[in-house]
């Protein structure tokens, strides 16, 4: 038997949000520790990796380890019928085809349930090597998302360039060059609105925006993004999904021809 | 112009 519950509808429709444009698919491994995802996206770019841990749900119950395959557009007209303060619960027999999606108003005087196919997706995890990583750079989350969106305009790529005076973002193309730096923050009275940048050594990696943009969706889950970086490897953007997880996103870099 | 690489081959098949 797997039963979880959340207090708020809203965070799994952001999570939904934060994930479908890159996976029309994905599979949820839940154990007693809580649900798994990890699926590289249909061009084997990027890859997604989401961890809510079981002491992050209102009810967290699971016997026996569960991989449950799920169409991830199917999932999304589940979650638009449910109004954002329900609570929603789902559930599964062991070895069961379907999962049970439940919504409760807050009053309890609408419940609604919704009966959704599972898929065998047959999904192997990748095995993620530790990084020491040269820049890990932490942003306001909208600062970055509008970074990110500014700069598609005038590239494909995007320069990341991270040294100790702070991060540059450079787009270049027919219409001409954009440059988009940030220092570091000196002091904020608010710690969602600080740039913190911990060098080891300076790092300039290319990326494809449209990935970038993708990754974006999640900034309604989380006022701050970490970008960790290290030359020829993937960048690892991080944003946390307060008291449940978080959710990383992997890209591999762009290189010369 | 820049290639893109593949995520795959940063990580390891189980």
């Amino acid at each position: 038997m797997f039963e979880a519950r959340l207090g708020q509808a809203t965070i799994l429709k952001k999570i939904l949000d934060a994930i479908k444009d890159l996976l029309n698919e994905a599979t949820f491994d839940c154990s007693d520790s809580g649900i798994q995802l990890q699926a590289m996206d249909n061009s084997h770019v990027s890859l997604v990796s989401l961890t809510l841990r079981s002491d992050g749900f209102d009810k967290f119950r699971c016997d026996r380890n569960l991989s449950m395959g799920m169409n991830l557009g199917s999932m999304a007209k589940i979650l638009k019928c449910a109004n954002n303060e329900d609570n929603v619960t789902m559930k599964a027999q062991d070895n069961a085809d379907t999962v049970t999606i439940m919504f409760e108003s807050a009053n309890q005087e609408k419940v609604s349930d919704y009966e959704m196919k599972l898929m065998n997706l047959d999904q192997e995890h990748l095995g993620i090597p530790e990084t020491d990583f040269s820049c890990v750079v932490r942003m306001p989350a909208m600062e970055f998302a509008r970074i990110c969106r500014d700069l598609a305009q005038f590239s494909e790529s995007v320069v990341i360039c991270c040294t100790k005076e702070g991060v540059k973002f450079s787009a270049s193309g027919d219409v001409g060059t954009a440059n988009i730096k940030l220092a570091q923050t000196g002091s904020v009275d608010k710690e969602e609105e600080a740039v913190i940048i911990e060098m080891q050594e300076p790092v300039t990696l290319t990326f494809a925006c449209r990935y970038l943009n993708a990754f974006t969706k999640a900034t309604p889950l989380s006022t701050q993004v970490q970008l960790s970086m290290c030359a020829d490897v993937p960048l690892v953007v991080e944003y946390a999904i307060k008291d449940l997880g978080h959710i990383r996103y992997y890209l591999a870099p762009k290189i010369e021809d | 112009t820049k290639f893109q690489l593949g995520i795959s081959m940063f990580f390891t098949w189980p």
